[in-house]
């Protein structure tokens, strides 16, 4: 599964 | 997390504590534009839909809840409290902003890294950031002179980006495959729609004098 671009910014 | 990404959040942070400041400490929310407050906190409620299914860090949540509820918070003040309410420029601050909803939303329907109601809304919240300060800017033109606190409270607002901007090159530079388009250009045009303002916040600050926009 494509790995979901993790949102680490605000 | 590096230097210049903790720098733009604390820029950021300090923007809005400068705001807050002002609003407490002079009563008055005069210079300010209620719409950019408005598209802000929109801004904040559709970038952190996330905030209660992705926990990243106590920090990331908590700096996400101060934004969340500080533009809220604003927006409440500049519009029900009975005594900052009559200071704020309704006549001035007439700049039609639901366009911009209106095409950012558009364009994060076409333009997104995942077609998923999150990633959308994501994608929304980052090309309204990008123009959210216009109504802003608008408004301090017409209304000339600038008080001290809101030109610091733009100041910071315009700079926290630009630390952003080099976050972004130091994350791709050191991180395989780090891409992040959509902020990078989004953050670029925000920065630059600041140019003129930056320009005659240094001209006054340099001069000593008060900040004046041209009309």
């Amino acid at each position: 599964q494509e790995i979901k671009t993790q949102k680490d910014e605000l | 997390m590096n230097i210049f990404r903790l720098a733009g959040d604390m820029t950021h942070l300090i923007s809005v504590l400068v705001l807050l400041l002002k609003i407490y400490a002079t009563k008055s929310c005069s210079g300010i534009s209620l719409k950019t407050q408005e598209l802000y906190a929109m801004v904040f409620l559709a970038r952190y839909l996330d905030l209660f299914s992705d926990f990243i860090s106590l920090y990331n949540t908590v700096m996400k809840l101060v934004f969340i509820g500080s533009s809220l918070a604003i927006v409440w003040c500049m519009r029900y409290h009975r005594v900052v309410r009559r200071s704020y420029d309704r006549e001035l601050d007439t700049f039609r902003y639901w366009i911009l909803v209106g095409a950012c939303f558009t364009l994060a329907l076409v333009l997104h890294e995942k077609f998923s109601f999150q990633e959308v809304f994501w994608a929304f919240s980052i090309y309204l950031e990008a123009v959210a300060i216009l109504p802003q800017l608008v408004l301090l033109q017409r209304s000339g002179n600038v008080d001290n606190l809101t030109g610091q409270y733009v100041f910071f607002l315009g700079a926290y980006r630009a630390f952003y901007i080099l976050n972004w090159i130091y994350r791709y530079l050191t991180e395989p495959r780090f891409t992040r388009w959509i902020s990078c250009v989004s953050g670029l045009v925000q920065t630059a729609l600041y140019a003129d303002f930056f320009y005659y916040y240094f001209i006054s600050w340099k001069n000593n004098a008060k900040l004046q926009l041209p009309a």
